[in-house]
């Protein structure tokens, strides 16, 4: 899931 | 979210509020770099293209909002607002962004964790944003001198990431996050090219003078 890569970040 | 990451994005929203002081009330853009304000509209609009697909939080669309309504805002006032682009250095800001563009991309098509439009372009913007600042360092080389809301604003967009690097090392031991190779090695280049003016900042502080990089 993409939150586990910092897409979760600005 | 951590103690870190908010005070990250806080330095960077601040960075900007600094800049924006600066064109605002001083009506002049002397000093900042277009190429600069240009690389980072490219950096939030590949890095925030899920601002519309995918909901994380209030507080991080609102931020994506501001980041990519500002920094397209500044770029507007530097290239046709009548009274700031007379004060635009544009004979000085000579860096070939281009090339950071092309480089940028053609690392991402080589180096990404996933092949799929979002991740590539995503990685992408981390490459840019690395050396996005490359522009605006070279200029204010050659500004004689460099004013105290630039060399503020410079300061800042450099601490933000390196805050942002603490945030990944809380990540890795706190949420037992993987290593992600992309955004840390990105990460630490970009913060390492503002070591020098970083040295020449806090000395400049320090010792009360006017800040002077070396040409």
């Amino acid at each position: 899931d993409y939150d586990e890569d910092f897409h979760d970040e600005l | 979210m951590n103690l870190f990451r908010l005070l990250g994005d806080m330095t960077h929203l601040l960075s900007i509020v600094v800049l924006l002081l600066k064109i605002r009330t001083v009506k002049s853009c002397a000093g900042i770099s277009l190429k600069t304000q240009e690389l980072y509209v490219i950096v939030f609009l590949t890095r925030y293209l899920d601002l519309f697909t995918k909901y994380y939080s209030v507080y991080n669309t609102a931020m994506k909002l501001v980041f990519l309504g500002t920094s397209i805002g500044i770029v507007w006032y530097m290239r046709y607002h009548k009274v700031v682009k007379q004060t635009y250095s544009k004979d000085e800001d000579t860096f070939k962004h281009y090339f950071l563009i092309l480089l940028s991309i053609i690392l991402a098509l080589l180096i990404h964790r996933a092949f799929d439009v979002i991740e590539v372009l995503w990685t992408f913007s981390l490459y840019l944003e690395a050396v996005a600042i490359l522009p605006q360092l070279v200029l204010l080389q050659k500004s004689r001198n460099i004013d105290t809301l630039t060399g503020d604003y410079v300061f800042l967009l450099g601490a933000y990431r390196a805050l942002y690097i603490l945030n990944w090392v809380y990540r890795f031991l706190m949420e037992n996050h993987k290593f992600r190779w992309i955004p840390w090695i990105s990460g630490l280049v970009q913060t390492a090219l503002y070591a020098d003016f970083f040295y020449y900042y806090i000395k400049s502080w320090k010792n009360r003078e006017k800040l002077k990089l070396p040409a």
